[in-house]
């Protein structure tokens, strides 16, 4: 299961992508969306972040192995670009969140991945968070009820 | 609010 994920190219939320890549197999991409409204993107190689055109995006031409599913982030306010929606040729479904908070985004990030309980640890210590906030319905935690 | 507010469902095959 492929998941492609697209964050905007913020610190915050790269790191995040980069985490969920690290865990999970994952086709990363980072955008960011001139002042003209430009979209630029770009496409974690593995150990380094390559541009990736419009073209080639539209084709699926920057990958070797095509996402199951598509999981787009973008702020509050500043929706993602429909061109940046990935084409049903290449991905069937998509989901998005509107928030790039930490422990709202954490929440649902968790929910679409079906977090164990080692993740939800992992990732609340990474951020610094109580882990029945990013999971307060208690998922995957046998203890919790 | 719930944080459900947040998530979209786009495209679902």
């Amino acid at each position: 299961e492929v998941t492609l994920v697209m964050v905007p190219r913020d610190e915050a939320s790269l790191q995040k992508g980069l985490d969920l890549a690290n865990r999970y197999p994952t086709l990363l991409l980072s955008y960011k969306i001139g002042a003209r409204g430009e979209v630029s993107l770009h496409g974690w190689a593995g150990s380094e972040w390559v541009n990736v055109t419009p073209e080639k995006y539209k084709t699926g031409e920057f990958f070797r192995n095509g996402p199951n599913s598509a999981l787009l982030i973008e702020e509050p306010g500043m929706p993602i670009p429909e061109s940046l929606v990935p084409p049903v040729d290449w991905v069937e479904s998509v989901y998005k969140i509107s928030t790039t908070d930490t422990r709202p985004l954490l929440h649902l990030i968790g929910q679409y991945y079906d977090f164990d309980y080692k993740d939800w640890k992992w990732f609340a210590n990474r951020y610094g968070m109580d882990m029945a906030s990013i999971n307060p319905e208690g998922l995957n935690i046998a203890w919790y009820h | 609010a719930s944080d459900l507010q947040y998530w979209f469902v786009v495209r679902i095959p």
